[in-house]
Order: structure tokens, then sequence, then C-alpha cells
């Protein structure tokens, strides 16, 4: 069986898909097999990982109207052991056409009912949001196992944590109750500006154990590697982002095992 | 009459928020009166203009919803001729809710009806959009006569452009004909990083004249000011960023006349 994590954070640019995309490289590259699925209209993650738009013709707008099976949704990647459900282009009509189905918030999960069932290969599954608590992340939180939440060391990102922590609780409330935090991984952490320790002192103050050990300092090779359309870790593989979501994933693993 | 301004980019983490509140600031330090008008859930724009949570009581929920008037939802800002129309905690359901709205697209044009009848000091009025294409901003480009789309200088913030302007053509199609691009505006260029140059040159070789001569760079002071409440041009007058956001009001205000 699986674990779900949903990648998730109202927040805009915090690095969800930075780290969905290359947390899930680094899990696959662990032995791992994983599935990204691209739940951003955006489709960024199907970008990160070289996804030509021409090839999203079945993804997750699929999954979710119900118009395709999770085989046919599913592809494999360039990198070994990773596989994905690209994001088309009218999932940017999603949210308001959800609207009106019924069990509107478990469309996803119903459609991942194969992979829940562990009928498939996968080891992990993460889900890459958009920046929005609306229905398409709701979709994520319901189907998931795990919140893992990106936090950018900044303060805007840091106010509104509390928001998104709301949710998750009204989520787990109502809709998911076995839904958990998988944890909080700080991104973008910058050694020359204070405001990022304020911030990393600040979340753990409050979130203690919660916020991962590993900390993704904010690293250029990191931004380029989408436009060669590859994750950090097949890009530049010894720079200190690909570095560090290699160890965010040993410690995701080792914290796995000591459950 | 004041000329209507929606800050709006899809993608998240854009320097949208920073670029209306600094702006508007700039605007009104200029003898402009402008309005700023919040239209993101996560409340960035009320938060870095200074006003507490507890004070957002009444805003662009209510008059989203029609339960306020425009006169009760505008209030005055810490900063001389900026006024605010802040985002409450409500608003996060609003994209759901509004869905069973009649012409639910016209809802904020309608409520805005005094300040386009000239019946308002206001000069200018800028909408801080969320980092989505979905109901509370499509209400924004109805709203506004302009879109002003701040474009951060990284890969991932270029492929979503496109989809904007798609949105924006849409818009001036079937709701808002005269809907104009006020600009566009590079922002955190970072001069050591190779991406922005890179960026900035693809953005101004499709955009020609519509990206802003003024370029905001990447500028610690920037990220620190909304912890203190207040706009960069407050708290530090002399920095890059607040420079940057003053060379921009005068660049827009001069573009202006010359129409
Ligand atoms: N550690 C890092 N170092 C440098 N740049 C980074 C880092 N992580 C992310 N970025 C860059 O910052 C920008 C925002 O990251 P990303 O797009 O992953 O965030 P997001 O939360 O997925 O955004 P959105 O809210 O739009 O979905 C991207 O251009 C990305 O390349
Ligand atoms: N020129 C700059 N230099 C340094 N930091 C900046 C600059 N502009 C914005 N920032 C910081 O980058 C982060 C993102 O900016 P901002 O919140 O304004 O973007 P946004 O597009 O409004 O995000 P969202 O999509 O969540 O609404 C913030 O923490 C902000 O303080
Ligand atoms: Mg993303
Ligand atoms: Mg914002």
């Amino acid at each position: 069986q699986p674990r779900i994590i949903a990648v998730a954070n109202q927040k805009g640019g915090v690095g969800k898909t930075t780290t969905a995309v290359n947390l899930a490289t680094a899990l696959a590259a662990a032995g791992a097999t994983t599935l990204l699925i691209d739940l951003d209209p955006q489709g960024n993650a199907s970008t990160g990982v070289g996804l030509a738009w021409a090839a999203r013709a079945e993804g997750s707008y699929s999954l979710l109207a119900g118009s395709t099976s999770f085989d046919a949704a599913a592809q494999p990647t360039a990198v070994p052991d990773l596989w994905l459900v690209p994001a088309e282009t009218p999932l940017s009509g999603a949210e308001v056409e959800l609207v009106e189905f019924p069990r509107r918030e478990f469309l996803l999960r119903t459609s991942l009912e194969p992979v829940r069932a562990g009928l498939t290969a996968f080891s992990y599954v993460l889900i890459d949001c958009p920046p929005s608590l609306g229905l398409l992340t709701l979709n994520a939180l319901v189907a998931a196992d795990t919140v893992l939440v990106p936090l950018q060391c900044e303060f805007f990102a840091l106010e509104g944590l509390s928001q998104l922590m709301r949710t998750i609780e009204l989520v787990r409330r109502h809709l998911n109750p076995p839904l958990g935090l998988e944890g909080i991984v700080l991104t973008m952490f910058d050694r020359r500006n204070n405001l990022s320790e304020l911030v990393a002192a600040d979340a753990r103050g409050v979130f203690g154990r919660q916020v991962y050990d590993t900390v993704i300092p904010r690293n250029i090779r990191v931004s380029e590697a989408p436009s060669h359309g590859k994750p950090v870790l097949l890009y530049d593989f010894r720079s200190p982002g690909s570095q560090a979501y290699i160890r965010l994933a040993a410690e995701i693993l080792k914290r796995e095992r000591a459950h």
C-alpha cells in the first residue's frame, strides 16, 4: 500500500512544485517507485519532469471527470521509477465545473482506488497542488494520507500557515479523518538574510519536530533546472539544491521506518 | 474618473501583492489619491499596509456579497492618500459561494459603480488578485480598465504568461471589451543570475514596449517590510526596492499622460 502525500500550501511561489518534482525524483532514485500527480492547471510539475504540452492528452482532469481509467492517465517519465499523471489544459476550468458534481471533494480519491488498494507498483504518490484552498486542493487533501507543507522562509508565507492548518483540520473533521501532517519543509532558505533565520525559528517554535531537520537552500541551479525540463537532481546532481532534496527523501524514509 | 487596474498573475509568488502595495504607496506619495482593494483571501495586501486582522470586519467579501456599501468597506491607511478595502476571513469561501450568484463575474464591478462614476476622490484603484484564474480574479478583470502583470524573472513564471494572456483575451471578448494591458513589470530581477537576463530578454522580445523600462530588483528590504506592517517605501525609502517602485509609478504616470 503506497503512501499518498499532498504537497500543499495556498501561499503562492513557496516551492510546492519544486519540492514535489525533486522529492519524487529522490524517492525514485532511492528505489521507491513513485507517482507524481500534477493537480495544478499551470502544469508546472509536468514541465518540471520534461513532458511537452502535446503529450498531456490524458491526466488529472480526465481522472477527476471520470472520463479515463487510472492506467490511461499515468505515464512513465525520463526518470527511472518515476511516473506522472500530467495536468491537461481543461484543468483550468475544473474548479468551477466540479462544484456541480456529487461528492465533488472525493473525485480524485475515487479515481485512485486501484492505487490505494495496492494494485499498482507505487510506494509513494505525491500530489502537486495549486496555490489555493479550492476544490482541486480539497480533492488532494481528501485523497491523501498526509500533507507535506513547503514553507518559504518569508513573512507572508509564515502568516498563511495558520489558514492552511485550519483547512487541514476541517478536512480531517468532515472529509478525511485519518489525514495527518507528513511534515513542514523550509524552502529557499538564504543564509545571508536574517528573515530566513527568524521564520525558521518561528516555525520550529510552533511546530517542533514536525519541521524537518533538512532545510532546502535558495540555489540558482534549482530555478534553472525547469527550463531544461529536468529535476535539479538530473540537471546538477552535486548542487546544494539536489543534495538537500536527497537528504529530505532520506529523512522522510527514516521517519517512516521509525513509525 | 479613476483608472482601475487589476494586478494579476495566476503564477504564485511573483510579486503581485508587493507590487500592488508599493505601487499604490508610490502613486499616493506622488499626489494621486489611491485605493487598494485586497481580493486575495490570504489578506497579504491588508497586512502589507499594516491593518490588523481585527480591523478587517468589512471589505471585499462584503462588497461582492452586496452586504455593505462602498463607503463602509473602504478605510484610510497609515499612508496619506492611500485607502484600503481589506480582505475579510469569509473571502476564502467566496470562490465556491459566488458560483451560484447571477452575473457572478460582475459583482465587484457593480459594487464599484460609485468609484467608476467619479463620485469619490480616487485617481487610481489597484486590485490585488489571488494566484488563480478563478471567480475572484475574473471579478477583478471585469471591474478593471487595465491589467498590470508582475512577471517574476523565473522560468515557470514565463511559461504561465500565455495562459494569463488567453484569459485576458477571453474576458475582453465576453465580459469587458475595453479591458487593456497596463503593462508587464519584471520583478525579483537578480543581476547575478543569468536566468533573470534570459527571462527579461524573452519577455521584451514578445511584448516589446508593453514591458516597463523600470525593473524591480530582488532586494531583501522588500521582503522584510511586511513583517513591520509597512510598504517598503516607508520601511526603507532609500532601498533599491523602494526606488524602483517610485520609478515605476513615475513611468506609469508618464505613459498615461502621453496617451
Ligand atoms: N530552493 C530554491 N532555490 C531557488 N529557486 C527556487 C527554489 N525553490 C523554488 N525555486 C524557484 O522559485 C519559484 C517558485 O517555486 P515553485 O514554482 O516550485 O513554487 P510553487 O509553490 O509551486 O508555486 P505556485 O504557487 O505558483 O504553484 C520557481 O521559479 C522555482 O524555480
Ligand atoms: N523585489 C523583491 N525582492 C525581494 N523579495 C521580494 C520582492 N518582491 C516580492 N518579494 C517577496 O517574495 C514573496 C512573494 O511576493 P508576493 O507575496 O508579493 O507575491 P504574490 O504574487 O503576491 O504571491 P501570491 O501568489 O501568494 O499572492 C514575498 O515573501 C515577498 O516579500
Ligand atoms: Mg507550483
Ligand atoms: Mg499576493
